[in-house]
């Protein structure tokens, strides 16, 4: 967070309506809290808000302040974060402003949420695995407290149905109740239909790159050096130390196993004083480490940036070119040397692009319903931290207090955060009005930096990347009600239970309709492949913009289909005015596999309306 | 008589709270009791879900699950799985 507001354009000297955002409360359902951090002191802060009905349960030695103003556990002790992400992600949301926060001096900066005004409660569900059981529970409780906006980014590694998923079922009581719940997308991409939030009240938030990318540098031989991915807080000096291949200092292992520095494979006598070359990520840090190895070089098979983490000791990971350049050098020489330098950071003109793990749609659940919605930042991600918690997952010994971490995870309280910046000016949207806002102001993001071969577009990040500044006068918003999603279940669902949900005597229209006609900010058709098609969509848009306003349709075409708006200006007399209109996407032979995007934008002279427009095959 | 390992934490979603009175935990009871045989309510009901919507969560088996499952009143019942943090 030292750089991702800044990186958005939001920056400490954004307008803000500072009475009204110390109003508002987020509710962080995670791993807990360390209550003690900076991050969440309460100097400056007045008592909780009058409307707060919650309550400060956080176990033995757990105090909570006019910051961080309730805490409850439904697993382990205390709502004490023992893992450190709960801290994390609280203080991405609603931190305070913390000048000079950096993790061994990298990421240097002041470390803040997106609304530093606002309070905190915590509701810990994780310690660290986290059960479906306790997440509702968590659910129950922050909805009654009073809780405005709930950022939770835990989830399944798979897509659940909404009715069988305990955050789809949280989050739906809590729109119902006028809270929005963001959630992170998942961290099982690059694959096809891996997002595993599927419900369309939820925002549903990938993790995408800031401009601030932290790398590090192997030199070796007469000075050649690489580029590496990692963390890497650690500093050799300079000085050049013995290099050496796994498979060369084993005794007792295959020399397959021996290169990938398999657990048991490394001969502690022979890595001591040495750094050590790995051909795999995984096993073979916690090896290199445990065998007393200096450092250590790994192979990063998957060409993945953004796979950068905290090592305990000197190490990084090398994409396969840069990697066998250094095998080369090993092999042309009979004493290789060489140095690991401790991270530093570059300028990456290409950003934001999403993060190859971030997870994507389609949406296997909901088809019409485009998931992810949004992209926020979720790589290398400075913020609070647990100093009880260890730093990395190699039994590392060091204590920090902010760290930098990578996730959807991180991710998800940016948008959490946004979204309680635009209810401190909108007090009384809807959290549909509050999520379209988002998703229609966001940046346009393209495929230009992602790789081949992996799913693209709108896909991995949504309606595009979350602006703030925008996201707080959108002009145009889409609309939902609750009876908005309960039309929506009754396509799917057996209206007796659709009856339970809503708790009302609502019933299910004779005449169901199409999720394609369900008011979401942004549209999604599943054809079948090379077949002629044509879809329809329906939506109506309210005027929260300029009284007296009049929106011209645009269509950025693809040559692959026509689209038609109907009709193509949106005449406003009045404030919350609703005027509906309809898409018609036809076209022919999208191949198997494959998609067709474009996007619609409602332009007024000064607001900017933007939604995407994807026809997809399975 | 099913023993500890043959049940499993699972959630019984009932939908919205109902409107007007209504005692939650004493309902969760008595759907409960409808189908558990032999063992003591207390000892499965794991979680009440009473504040903003309506379920409850309790050590079932196969079998148990089926018959909430199919009661007209349950919206769904569902294993409580292991989320990750991300």
């Amino acid at each position: 967070t030292t750089r991702s507001w800044d990186f958005m354009g939001f920056d400490e000297k954004i307008n803000r309506n500072a009475t009204v955002e110390s109003d508002i409360i987020i509710g962080v359902i995670d791993s807990g809290i360390w209550p003690e951090s900076e991050s969440f002191t309460d100097v400056g802060f007045g008592p909780a808000p009058k409307r707060w009905k919650g309550a400060c349960k956080g176990g033995k030695n757990f105090t909570c302040n006019n910051k961080l103003i309730g805490a409850r556990y439904y697993t382990a002790e205390s709502a004490r974060d023992g893992t450190g992400h709960g801290t994390h992600t609280a203080s991405t949301a609603a931190g305070n402003g913390v000048k000079d926060a950096s993790f061994y001096g990298l990421a240097q900066g002041t470390a803040r949420g997106g609304v530093p005004s606002a309070r905190i409660a915590a509701y810990k569900v994780c310690a660290p695995t986290c059960m479906a059981h306790n997440i509702l529970a968590a659910f129950d409780d922050a909805i009654n407290d009073g809780v405005d906006i709930i950022t939770i980014s835990i989830g399944l590694g798979f897509m659940a149905d909404v009715y069988g998923d305990a955050i789809s079922i949280g989050a739906f009581h809590a729109m119902e109740n006028g809270i929005l719940t963001t959630n992170s997308a998942g961290n099982n991409g690059p694959s096809d239909g891996t997002v595993s939030s599927p419900a369309p009240w939820i925002l549903t938030v990938a993790a995408s790159s800031i401009d601030r990318r932290i790398i590090d540098k192997v030199v070796f031989g007469i000075g050649t050096t690489v580029v590496g991915n990692s963390v890497n807080s650690f500093t050799l000096n300079g000085t050049s130390f013995p290099l050496v291949h796994g498979k060369d200092v084993s005794s007792n292992c295959t020399e397959e196993d021996a290169g990938y520095c398999k657990e048991g494979c490394l001969d502690s006598q022979l890595v001591k004083g040495k750094i050590v070359l790995c051909d795999r990520y995984t096993s073979a840090i916690p090896e290199a480490y445990k065998a007393g190895a200096l450092g250590s070089v790994v192979l990063n098979f998957y060409n993945d940036d953004d796979l950068s983490l905290i090592l305990p000791l000197a190490a990084t990971a090398l994409h396969p070119k840069e990697y066998s350049v250094m095998m080369s050098y090993m092999n042309s020489t009979r004493d290789p040397q060489g140095t690991i330098l401790k991270s530093e950071y570059i300028k990456d003109p290409a950003a934001p692009h999403v993060a190859f793990f971030s997870s994507r749609g389609p949406n296997l659940i909901l088809p019409e319903i485009i998931k992810p919605d949004i992209s926020a930042p979720g790589v290398q991600i400075l913020a609070a931290y647990s100093p009880d918690a260890s730093i990395s997952e190699f039994e590392d010994k060091r204590h920090v207090k902010y760290k930098i971490m990578s996730g959807t995870s991180m991710a998800c309280p940016h948008a959490a955060g946004v979204a309680a910046y635009v209810k401190s000016f909108h007090p009384d949207w809807s959290p549909a009005a509050i999520k379209s806002s988002l998703m229609t102001t966001a940046w346009p993001m393209n495929d230009t930096s992602t790789k081949s071969n992996i799913s693209t577009g709108e896909f991995a990040y949504g309606s595009g990347h979350i602006n703030p500044v925008k996201a707080i006068n959108p002009g145009l918003v889409y609309e939902a009600s609750k009876e908005d999603y309960i039309r929506l279940l009754c396509m799917k669902y057996d209206e007796g239970k659709v009856r339970l949900v809503s708790g009302d005597n609502s019933t299910c229209p004779t005449d169901k309709g199409s999720p394609l006609d369900h008011n979401y900010p942004s549209m999604a058709a599943k054809v079948a492949p090379m077949n002629p098609f044509a879809v329809k969509f329906h939506r109506r848009v309210k005027n929260v913009g300029l009284a007296n306003s009049s929106y011209k349709a645009t269509i950025f075409q693809d040559s692959k289909v026509e689209i038609k708006v109907v009709p193509e200006i949106l005449s406003f007399k009045s404030l919350n005015e609703e005027k509906a209109f309809d898409v018609t996407v036809a076209g022919s032979g999208v191949p198997f596999g494959s998609q067709v995007s474009t996007q619609l934008v409602w332009f007024d002279g000064s607001h900017s309306v933007r939604s995407p427009i994807v026809v997809y095959t399975a | 008589k099913a023993t500890s390992e043959d049940r499993e934490v699972s959630i019984v979603y009932l939908g919205s709270l109902p409107h007007g009175v209504y005692s939650p935990l004493s309902h969760h009871h008595s759907i409960l009791q409808r189908v558990i045989q032999g063992s003591s309510l207390e000892s499965l009901l794991v979680r009440s879900y009473k504040r903003s919507f309506n379920g409850f969560a309790a050590k079932l088996t196969d079998q148990e699950r089926e018959k909430l499952a199919n009661m007209k009143e349950v919206v769904s019942v569902f294993p409580s799985r292991t989320y990750q943090l991300q």
